[in-house]
């Protein structure tokens, strides 16, 4: 009778869990929600400070995984996938029993609770002694998902704890370790460009730096090339970084950088703002006297607005709009199909318009069209001084953003402000 | 309260609480391992959630656990072979020196902090060691003027 109770009760929580496409035991849905019970509130931090630090725990998931977490407090327990509690010795209707001061300090389920053993001295991040919280924490979420103990040095998932080092964070296999199971982050994004920027060495010499920022609605991730990766903690809401700009979202970001000029623009519907990089934030009168934000109409003449996206192409001097299947510039013969500017390399492989980013990147120094989850480049000079039949600004085969961008992923928009 | 004298609480020490019990002979070794998975892979998954109706007491399932893990263990004691194999085992997923023998680098690394979930657990291939490939971007970024840094970059 225990059994066929005990069957039962697996059975109506195994529900929430799905095979994978890869045949592996993860959550068949995207949005989680989780709670800190109630009766198992630790006796060693704040009940906010425990809060705040499960918070992190999942966001960092969210961060390298196309998993959201958001946390719920109001619905019935049995509707909250993942709960999570502190407890001693036998604890939370639980029947692994923690064993005191030492040794184990937590245990998961993949049906959704974890366990934190309140013998151990969990602390908050940063603080030097004791158990970090918040990496047990991220932990046993991986256990949660359906992740194992991995033995590699750095991974997350290692059994044994480990002493925080400074700050710790997801490395490579245990992003890949995650995405083996739910999936690599995809989705459009709005712009993408590489941000110059001026600075003076201590010795007075002026050097220019780029960054790469990859836009979609109101948020924005650095990313970081040379790591294959966004900036830990991105996303990050757009007007934290970009004042002035609409917060829900632009169309394109330009940068005119030539001898005579160095303007940054961003678009947005019928008008577009010049970004003031000295200060920061947009003009709201620029040098010129012109007020923004202004009409496209207004500032080019004959480009039809809104438009999808934009680039300043350095080898011409000319901005290229972008809308529906044409391409515009201001100059005579324009405005074209987009086939016509930028010719398939291979037949039938072409975004054929409504492009969502087209993007100069100065790692690659090359031009990319974005259109979803995809991308075409455009052929360089160099491709077609290795393959001469190359047709001009064509198009290469089209390859997955996600393959050669990684980890830019979403959080739930209550995590983007912890 | 649980005592403590320093401002941040880092020597807040436990009430009532008592040691985890340490791992410090073959016996324990052997417990140790077979809780893990070492010995035989765990069936992690059979939760017993405590209801009015399925009524495992406390008492019960520390009896059962304790009789389990002595059963294997005994089972176990008489075919040292088994033994020496989940030993060498831990100790080549811990990284030690792979010597059958439980010497003190493995009664160091058994009585570390660590998870409670089994290393080995039923219908997974276990543990995992190495099976994803390292970083492998296509393109060659030593031109670029990022200066973002390596993983010491802090959130």
């Amino acid at each position: 009778r225990r059994k066929r109770h005990l069957a039962g009760l697996i059975s109506k929580t195994r529900k929430k869990r799905d095979l994978s496409q890869t045949d592996h035991m993860a959550f068949s849905k995207k949005v989680l929600k989780w709670r800190l019970i109630g009766e198992g509130y630790s006796s060693q931090l704040t009940i906010e400070d425990q809060r705040y630090i499960f918070r992190l725990a999942f966001r960092m998931w969210s961060e390298v995984s196309p998993l959201e977490f958001v946390e719920d407090t109001h619905a019935p327990l049995e509707d909250v996938d993942i709960r999570l509690g502190f407890g001693t010795g036998r604890h939370l209707g639980c029947n692994q029993k923690f064993d005191g001061t030492g040794q184990e300090f937590a245990h998961a389920w993949f049906l959704g609770d974890i366990h934190f053993d309140d013998d151990e001295h969990f602390t908050a991040p940063n603080v030097g002694s004791g158990i970090s919280l918040l990496k047990v924490a991220v932990h046993e979420i991986g256990h949660v998902l359906g992740l194992p103990h991995i033995y590699r040095p750095g991974s997350i998932m290692q059994p044994s704890y480990l002493p925080q080092e400074s700050s710790f964070e997801m490395n490579w296999m245990d992003r890949k370790a995650i995405q083996q199971l739910y999936g690599a982050c995809k989705g459009r994004f709005d712009t993408v460009f590489d941000w110059i920027r001026k600075e003076k060495t201590p010795y007075g010499e002026v050097v220019i730096r780029f960054n790469t920022y990859f836009m979609r609605d109101g948020w924005y991730w650095l990313y970081e090339n040379r790591n294959n990766r966004t900036r830990y903690g991105d996303p990050v809401p757009l007007q934290t970084g970009w004042h002035g700009i609409p917060m829900d979202g632009v169309d394109a970001y330009v940068h005119v950088w030539s001898r005579k000029r160095d303007a940054v623009y961003f678009f947005r519907g019928t008008q577009f703002w010049k970004y003031d990089s000295e200060n920061d934030q947009v003009f709201r009168q620029d040098p010129e006297g012109h007020r923004y934000p202004r009409l496209i109409s207004e500032g080019f003449p004959g480009v039809p607005s809104p438009i999808d996206t934009a680039f300043y192409d350095r080898r011409d001097s000319h901005i290229y709009f972008f809308k529906n299947n044409l391409v515009s510039v201001m100059a005579s013969s324009f405005p074209k199909n987009i086939r016509d500017v930028f010719p398939p390399v291979v037949n039938r492989d072409h975004p054929d318009g409504n492009i969502d980013a087209a993007y100069f990147s100065y790692t690659h120094n090359a031009i990319f069209l974005l259109k979803g989850i995809r991308f075409w480049q455009v052929v360089g000079s160099r491709d077609r001084w290795q393959r001469p039949f190359l047709p001009r600004n064509g198009l290469l085969p089209h390859k997955e953003v996600d393959q050669h961008w990684f980890d830019i992923c979403n959080v739930h928009p209550t995590a983007l402000k912890l | 309260e649980k005592p403590f004298h320093n401002r941040d609480h880092s020597d807040m020490q436990s009430l009532n609480s008592h040691q985890a019990q340490a791992v410090t002979d073959k016996y324990t070794a052997e417990l140790f391992l077979s809780r893990y998975g070492f010995i035989e892979p765990v069936n992690w998954e059979e939760v017993q959630l405590e209801d009015s109706d399925a009524s495992f007491s406390g008492d019960f399932l520390d009896d059962l656990q304790a009789t389990i893990q002595e059963g294997i263990s005994v089972a176990h004691l008489r075919d040292n072979q088994a033994f020496i194999s989940a030993l060498t085992e831990f100790q080549r997923v811990s990284g030690l020196p792979v010597t059958g023998v439980f010497d003190e680098a493995t009664k160091v690394a058994m009585n570390k902090p660590r998870c409670g979930v089994p290393d080995k657990e039923m219908g997974l291939t276990n543990p995992v060691v190495a099976t994803v490939p390292e970083s492998s971007g296509d393109f060659d970024f030593e031109n670029s003027t990022s200066t973002s840094n390596n993983t010491t970059t802090v959130r």
